[in-house]
């Protein structure tokens, strides 16, 4: 039985690059999941991470942070976007009960994906700082469950002008992401423009009604000695009929050596 | 008298916005910048129960009890903060990120925060050519009392400046932009160390965007009215 509340998924990660890789998501979350092996094109990733950050620990490229490294990886406007496309691959399993809800969660992506889960296939919306969360309730399988996401670069990733300057040639500001990597006067570009599942990756198990986004608010009166805390929240009911709830709010200031004021 | 329990009821398939009764605490313990007090945190814990089903989900936070405010001064120019009513002589550090393959670990926020409290910096800038910080770096900086100047996505070398002027609208979409940026905001806007969100550097973002922020990120006028005792 799989416990109320959240689990990371930050081991156990393949990734491939997507010209290497025949299958499609479907496939590879159904009849013909990857393996790792001499002849096999996919490789342990890291996750969170970028795709550099998995070909610098497998040792494919030479960590671009070491002398004039960073010449040796291909730039990506000179490889294409497909170079830096990258599958991503995991197993998991998540016994649910009944009236229990099952949500994947992506805190942050870097530019836009598809999610595969079983044959399932969602599309992942451009934005490098947005959060993505799904519903996997009904396709969740009671033992293994298999994931795939593929990651594409930004839409203009831009070209690093011979003379190098902030920002490069600027493109990369045509897409809502971080600018730094097409390189600036304290960097030097970053090749893959960071593209990748770069923030954490989680599964929330909850009951028929879960919490999201709660917003805390003090205001102060009297000098500070009247205080208030304001809290909203949104619930949503997964469920087919009215949720009767009761929600509870605890306050614990923790004092020295663990010591707990409620 | 620090738990506070209110009865729900949602709609099947409903998603309803709640806002709770606010808790009155007397003389609480009160979250400090670095130098100026302890970093008093409180653990903030929701839990939602169903009837007939039990605890459905629960949602835990620290939470700092504090009030920053932040004008610009008519003589200097200058942007003056207070927090908790009094003033501070903001001593801050530049932040670009943690590590330019975005190889981010708590051991690396915890160790550079920490590093800037013990040259005793009492704010953080996080630059707008780099990332909107994750949770993990707001976490150690509630824990070590780093305020954090937060700028978006927009910068004067990329956005509407040079010869010939770069994306002088910046981003192609502005939709897009919001989006992310709400979202953002909703991420991080319980952290007691977010100071200022600031729409770029060394530039305006443009009009639509940043008339845009200006008006979600307002003060709600519901937290400045004032409760009679």
């Amino acid at each position: 039985m799989t416990e109320i509340g959240k689990t990371v998924l930050d081991s156990g990660w393949l990734a491939a690059r997507s010209t290497e890789v025949n299958d499609d998501g479907v496939k590879l979350t159904t009849t013909n999941p990857p393996t790792l092996g001499p002849q096999s094109r996919w490789m342990e990733a890291v996750v969170p991470g970028t795709v550099l950050g998995t070909l610098v620990k497998n040792k494919s490229i030479p960590d671009p942070f070491y002398g004039l490294e960073n010449e040796a990886i291909i730039d990506i406007a000179d490889s294409g976007r497909d170079y830096y496309t990258f599958w991503f691959y995991k197993t998991f399993q998540c016994k649910r009960l009944l009236n229990q809800y099952v949500h994947l969660n992506f805190r942050a992506i870097n530019y836009s994906a598809e999610v595969y889960l079983n044959g399932h296939k969602t599309v992942l919306p451009k934005g490098m700082f947005r959060r993505h969360t799904l519903d996997v309730t009904d396709i969740l399988h009671p033992e293994k469950n298999l994931l795939a996401v593929i990651v594409h670069p930004p839409d203009h990733p831009g070209t690093i002008p011979a003379e190098g300057g902030q920002g490069g040639d600027h493109e990369i500001g045509k897409d809502v992401a971080a600018q730094y990597v097409e390189g600036w006067d304290w960097i030097c570009p970053i090749r893959d423009r960071n593209t990748g599942i770069w923030d954490e990756v989680s599964l929330t198990v909850t009951g028929p009604v879960r919490i999201i986004d709660p917003h805390l608010v003090s205001t102060f009166f009297d000098n500070y000695k009247r205080a208030y805390l304001h809290v909203t929240a949104e619930l949503e009911n997964k469920s087919s009929w009215n949720a009767d709830c009761s929600v509870n709010i605890q306050v614990t200031a923790e004092l020295e050596d663990g010591v707990c004021l409620v | 008298e620090h738990v506070h329990t209110e009865n729900v009821i949602i709609p099947a398939k409903g998603h309803i916005q709640h806002t709770f009764n606010q808790l009155f605490f007397y003389k609480p313990e009160l979250w400090w910048p670095n130098g100026m007090g302890k970093q008093n945190l409180y653990n903030i814990l929701i839990t939602v129960v169903v009837k007939e089903f039990g605890e459905s989900d629960s949602w835990m936070q620290p939470f700092g009890f504090r009030k920053i405010e932040s004008d610009i001064d008519s003589v200097t120019g200058g942007r003056l903060f207070k927090i908790n009513g009094e003033p501070i002589f903001i001593r801050g550090g530049n932040w670009i990120l943690s590590d330019g393959l975005l190889r981010l670990s708590k051991e690396r926020y915890r160790t550079d925060i920490k590093f800037h409290a013990d040259m005793n910096m009492n704010m953080i800038r996080c630059w707008g050519g780099g990332l909107a910080e994750r949770p993990d770096f707001y976490h150690f900086c509630d824990i070590y009392g780093l305020l954090v100047w937060q700028e978006f996505w927009i910068t004067g070398d990329v956005d509407g400046r040079g010869v010939p002027v770069s994306n002088p609208n910046g981003p192609l979409d502005h939709d897009l932009f919001m989006l992310c940026a709400r979202d953002t905001v909703k991420l991080l806007r319980n952290h007691p160390s977010l100071a200022l969100w600031v729409g770029g550097n060394e530039q305006v973002p443009p009009k639509d965007i940043n008339e845009a922020l200006q008006q979600d990120l307002r003060l709600h006028p519901y937290f400045i009215t004032q409760f009679l005792s």
